[in-house]
């Protein structure tokens, strides 16, 4: 192994992440799992740990692009140069760069994701057959809205599964449309486009407007590429035309005909003779998982080796079974040493990527924080209603709140008769912890919910099978949970969500509730199954808030967050994303 | 066995002819990986230096060190990699 002049390393284990851009050959979940998986390669043998950002400037910053990307060193189209990074440092350095114009997939081919459908977003599986015909790509075939689809299994007609193939007709990538697929024709600088175009952009990105005049509303975002979508050529990655013309002849596959190389090329219209519009077929691709945790290691600060085996050599070969060689573990921790603990006793805060749930046997409670030394007496007169306690009983070492809320547009963390306030957005600090005994003297030490009515400013906690409701500084309570029409069977409420002026959704294990604030009485046609209306969290989630216009499910020391279509967009570590760690 | 079919070879426009010579692809690699310095030298010196430098990238690439650009080195000259020069500079 080899290590950069002077040894250039991170001053720092927790090493953070930022995926600037998406490419367009595989699914953004996909993308954020293989860099996940490409950190875990290092962290598993360092005491090295990788938090994604999703905003801000990171140690790492993660991008695709083709020739000219903006550093010195462009890339060179389709093969050749596959990516490159700098070794750690401010700025550029640490960086990790990828040319997109290779074809990225995990080293076996297209990687295609399915949407909707059947198969809970399964990935296609080719060949697969369909009316008795044999498929090898997406095919809108039976379909009269033209849309690309799949089946997930080798036989549909046998067992019906599929999903939709990507494609500018089901959604788009980044841009401004939150996604919104493209709308076709549309006008750009008074021209009208029937399909997607790299035209008005110089780094040949195909993209679409999702209104029918860009010229007038602005929005767009970037087509996804199909899985027939070609390579190089001239076609900038406009997918296939099958069947297409060819010397007279016609073609409903790739074809390696006309050419000395061997390579598999096909039409991007119904006739190359006349059109001459052409491009590469999707061979197997690069995997963007050996290829990043190869990058990684220039990130870190490996420079290359000269051992075949070894993630570090220089050139790209696929291997199925990937296990790190010892001369990169040797160069690794000659940087950073080897990992102090076989297994984390805090999972490290790798956040796991919007796909990858954390694994729940992580969740160790055995590791409480050490016990706090005696405070020193304060003797600095207390500018708040609550005497601030002691300041070093820190937050961020809390595994689990009893329960978090937000008040006054401030998010409240309850924990054992304390709470914490985080005031406002951003990186604002945490306040130190005050008693919770102090400003609401009837409550007692553990709070399961709580939730402020959007009208009456009325504060509602609820412990256990009680509940109690401050209005400013008076207290009506604590009466039985059974009073709001909640069943005896409840035994606590464990998250309250508000909807609308004075409704109130309540849960409690898998199921919720929703209140009638007004009338102080449950809502007909409750409780309803978490899981069915809320698809994707956690249906033991202990906490539920409302926050910023997003739904926060918290499990442990987790949190998953849903956006206002109901989709879980990130999932999270409470420490770091909302006490700001 | 029927005469077999007389492959016709097309020129694709756009199709990026990496027609480089074995000479000018391999002088690219040594320089672009840092084997090289970009340097012109004489024509004396940079013979010395390409065989020099194609020694030093055969060590790194583990093969055999002929200082000779052979089949081997010249494959290994065409195959997919990662950016980042072999000799830091």
């Amino acid at each position: 192994y080899k290590t950069f002049d002077g040894d250039l390393k991170w001053d720092h284990n927790d090493v953070t992440y930022r995926i600037l851009n998406y490419s367009p050959d595989l699914d953004s979940s996909v993308i954020d799992d293989a860099f996940a998986r490409a950190f875990k390669v290092w962290s598993d043998v360092t005491p090295l740990t990788f938090t994604r950002l999703f905003d801000g400037t990171a140690d790492i910053m993660i991008s695709f692009g083709k020739k000219n990307h903006g550093d010195p060193y462009p890339f060179d189209g389709k093969d050749g140069l596959l990516a490159h990074a700098y070794p750690p440092g401010e700025g550029l350095q640490g960086d990790a760069h990828f040319d997109d114009d290779e074809f990225w997939t995990l080293g076996k081919g297209p990687v295609v994701k399915t949407y909707y459908g059947n198969a809970e977003g399964a990935m296609c599986r080719f060949p697969f057959v369909f009316g008795g015909k044999t498929y090898t790509t997406c095919t809108s075939e039976g379909r009269a809205d033209k849309l690309p689809w799949c089946a997930t299994t080798d036989d549909y007609d046998k067992d019906g599964k599929y999903g939709f193939c990507p494609s500018e007709l089901l959604f788009t990538i980044g841009g401004n449309s939150d996604g919104a697929k493209c709308v076709f024709p549309f006008v750009f600088l008074g021209d009208e486009y029937n399909s997607c175009t790299t035209e008005g952009r110089n780094d040949g990105y195909r993209w679409c407007a999702t209104t029918s005049n860009f010229d007038q509303d602005k929005k767009y975002g970037f087509c996804p590429n199909r899985d027939t979508t070609t390579i190089g050529g001239n076609s900038e990655g406009e997918p296939c035309h099958f069947p297409f013309v060819f010397l007279g002849k016609e073609y409903d596959s790739c074809t390696s005909e006309g050419r000395g190389d061997g390579k598999l090329w096909c039409g991007t219209t119904s006739s190359y003779d006349d059109d001459k519009k052409w491009g590469f077929c999707p061979d197997q691709g690069y995997s963007l998982f050996l290829v990043a945790a190869h990058e990684f290691g220039h990130a870190l600060g490996l420079d290359h080796s000269n051992i075949r085996e070894a993630l570090m050599y220089p050139m790209y070969s696929y291997v199925e079974d990937f296990s790190l060689h010892e001369d990169d573990i040797e160069g690794i921790q000659y940087l950073y040493g080897g990992k102090t603990d076989p297994k984390p006793t805090v999972p490290q805060p790798n956040t796991p990527t919007t796909t990858a749930i954390p694994d729940p046997d992580e969740t160790d409670s055995t590791d409480e924080p050490e016990p706090e030394p005696e405070p020193e007496p304060t003797n600095h007169p207390t500018t708040t209603t609550s005497t601030p306690l002691d300041p070093t009983k820190d937050a961020c070492n809390v595994i689990k709140f009893d329960t978090i809320t937000v008040i006054g547009g401030d998010l409240y963390f309850f924990k054992d008769g304390h709470y914490w306030r985080k005031s406002g957005k951003g990186d604002s600090a945490l306040k130190s912890p005050m008693l919770i005994s102090e400003r609401w003297p009837a409550l007692p030490a553990v709070i399961d919910s709580a939730f402020e009515d959007v009208l009456t400013k009325r504060l509602y906690f609820f412990s256990g099978t009680k509940f109690w409701v401050y209005t400013g500084k008076n207290v009506l309570g604590p009466r039985s949970i059974e009073k709001l029409g909640l069943p005896d069977s409840v035994q606590k409420v464990e998250g309250a969500l508000q909807r609308g002026q004075n409704k109130v959704l309540l849960f409690s294990a898998e199921n919720f509730w929703r209140l009638d604030v007004k009338t102080q009485t449950i809502d007909k046609g409750y409780p309803k199954f978490i899981d069915v209306v809320f698809g994707g969290v956690p249906i033991d989630a202990h906490e539920v808030f409302q926050y910023e216009g997003h739904t926060f499910f918290c499990r442990d020391r987790f949190y998953w967050r849903m956006n206002s279509r109901r989709q879980v967009d990130r999932v999270g570590y409470v420490k770091y994303d909302l006490l700001k760690c | 066995w029927s005469v077999p079919l007389k492959s016709v070879f097309v020129t694709f426009p756009g199709d990026v002819i990496k027609n480089m010579s074995d000479t000018d692809l391999a002088e690219s690699y040594l320089k672009k990986f840092g084997y090289m310095d970009t340097l012109h030298r004489s024509g004396f010196q940079s013979v010395v230096s390409t065989s020099k430098a194609l020694k030093r990238m055969q060590r790194q690439l583990g093969l055999d060190e002929t200082g000779q650009l052979d089949t081997q080195t010249l494959d290994a000259m065409k195959r997919p990699r990662c950016g980042v020069p072999d000799v830091a500079n």
